[in-house]
């Protein structure tokens, strides 16, 4: 009966609630929905960048698996080829890491350093996210580092490009900092459109060790290993269009029940 | 006992309940009570001001389980087989059996999609959330 009446109050004169019911509401439903606190009123939203565009897409893709069933979710062109390893460039279903992941969240770099063509070679670009509210008892399933190349001018459209993402391990006085290989593409140099780096091992160490967090390297070469400025051959950086300005997406899976082993 | 010219009476089967609310489930199972079935609580996010907070969905509907179990000979209704038993012992015995209720017997996941206090965006997908189907347990 507490619920025929809750329909009828909602239904029939919702807008009518007192503040104090329509506070008791939200927080049923914050609490229902497993919800952060009552939202902060956030400043006029601008045109949504590229990481909640992203995000939308794959809303659409996991609610469309929802609502038919696994291994039916059609994920739109923007998003298909998320998550590396379990996920081909065409149209597929779902993918398990997509199917599976509790939460994910999406991270717009904060800080961003160059080395240029002002510099001497090898130039490079360093992205630095700020994971700090990552979900507890979550463990990272995959992650990934998006950024756009567009076309430029002047670039021969046959040329292939070897594009490195590092994850920077330590940082050294007036010396180069240690690297971690993470992920390796080569792209034709005509080619425009999102590219996507699997940077899943640097994400758990950031989840394990927040403090090691110094952000990803970027680098740019030809194929007879000459360093090519990161601007120059079209990766977009923060001060590119919002749609489409570099971000980072995390898919984490709630922790199983630690399983007792086997004595 | 019956006499012999009598027909055979054709034994009433007893199919299992559909598990979506159908003509007969609109039938008042006894002075103007429904029977057992699942019931929509649609709230809206924008109603709850929270537009600008909840990329999507527009609102959460929070189905619920509501009704009678009350055993209506010769109808079909939201019960397991077990439930259909349990209702007649409690037809004999009250007292000491108590009889089924309506409740969920499938649910369905829900992911929202909003900002948190840092302007990221999160989805977060809750495994059997919303009421899919009710019946009688």
């Amino acid at each position: 009966c507490v619920c025929g009446q809750m329909e009828g109050m909602v239904h029939s004169s919702f807008r009518r609630l007192s503040g104090r019911e329509k506070k008791e509401m939200q927080k049923e439903i914050l609490s229902i929905l497993g919800l952060p606190g009552r939202p902060r009123p956030h400043p006029p939203l601008r045109p949504p960048s590229s990481a909640p565009l992203f995000m939308l897409d794959l809303y659409h893709a996991v609610s469309a698996e929802e609502d038919e069933g696994p291994g039916v979710g059609f994920i739109p062109e923007s998003v298909s080829h998320a998550v590396l390893p379990t996920l081909s460039t065409h149209t597929p279903p779902l993918g398990t890491v997509v199917s599976e992941a509790d939460t994910v969240m999406s991270f717009v770099n904060l800080v961003e350093h160059e080395r240029d063509l002002l510099q001497s070679r090898p130039y490079w670009k360093e992205f630095r996210f700020d994971l700090t509210p990552l979900p507890q008892g979550e463990t990272v399933t995959a992650a990934e580092f998006r950024i756009y190349k567009t076309l430029t001018l002047g670039q021969r459209a046959n040329r292939t490009l070897h594009i490195s993402v590092y994850e920077i391990q330590r940082e050294k006085r007036h010396r180069e900092p240690e690297l971690v290989l993470l992920d390796m593409q080569s792209v034709p140099a005509g080619q425009e459109g999102w590219l996507a780096f699997d940077v899943t091992t640097a994400s758990n160490h950031w989840l394990l060790h927040p403090r090691s967090n110094l952000g990803i390297r970027l680098y740019v070469e030809t194929e007879d290993d000459r360093s090519l400025s990161v601007g120059w051959v079209g990766l977009v950086g923060r001060r590119g269009p919002r749609s489409k300005q570099p971000f980072m997406v995390t898919f984490f899976r709630a922790s199983q029940a630690p399983c007792r082993p086997p004595r | 006992a019956a006499s012999p010219n009598t027909q055979r009476k054709k034994k009433h089967k007893n199919d299992l309940p559909h598990n979506r609310t159908g003509l007969l489930d609109h039938t008042p199972v006894s002075n103007g009570r429904q029977a057992c079935k699942k019931h929509e609580l649609y709230v809206s996010f924008s109603d709850l001001g929270w537009k600008d907070w909840v990329l999507a969905p527009s609102g959460y509907s929070a189905y619920y389980c509501a009704g009678e179990c009350d055993y209506p000979l010769g109808s079909c209704m939201n019960a397991t087989n077990h439930a259909l038993i349990q209702l007649v012992v409690h037809l004999i015995k009250p007292d000491e059996v108590p009889k089924a209720c309506c409740a969920p017997t499938k649910l369905s996941p829900i992911s929202v999609l909003f900002y948190d206090d840092n302007n990221n965006v999160i989805l977060k997908k809750h495994r059997n959330m919303v009421v899919k189907t009710c019946g009688c347990q």
